[in-house]
């Protein structure tokens, strides 16, 4: 629908989903897609990120959508 | 909230950049 491979999107809803102001945490991420690897968690982060869906807040591990709020 | 100005200053910035990103994906699709 929007240019996104099932995980991408899978990966982008959840961290939309967060309302913390650092955002969602890969750490996070994995423990509640527990189908996905960590790799293919980062590839999606990765991608998201490039694409400009998603950015990084206090560090490298924490993600907000540029769609929230 | 429990962040720092510093914290709050920075994802700001990576909102902004993020935004313009996207702004250029999405030109770039049409």
């Amino acid at each position: 629908v929007n240019g996104l491979t099932a995980h991408q999107s899978q990966v982008l809803n959840l961290i939309k989903s967060c309302h913390v102001p650092e955002g969602m945490s890969l750490q996070d991420l994995k423990l509640q897609l527990h189908s996905m690897s960590m790799s293919t968690i980062k590839q999606a982060v990765d991608f998201l990120s490039s694409e400009g869906h998603i950015y990084s807040t206090v560090d490298d591990d924490h993600y907000k959508s540029t769609d929230a709020e | 909230s429990g962040l720092t100005e510093e914290q709050k200053r920075r994802i700001e910035e990576n909102r902004q950049l993020a935004l313009a990103r996207r702004a250029e994906r999405l030109a770039a699709q049409r």
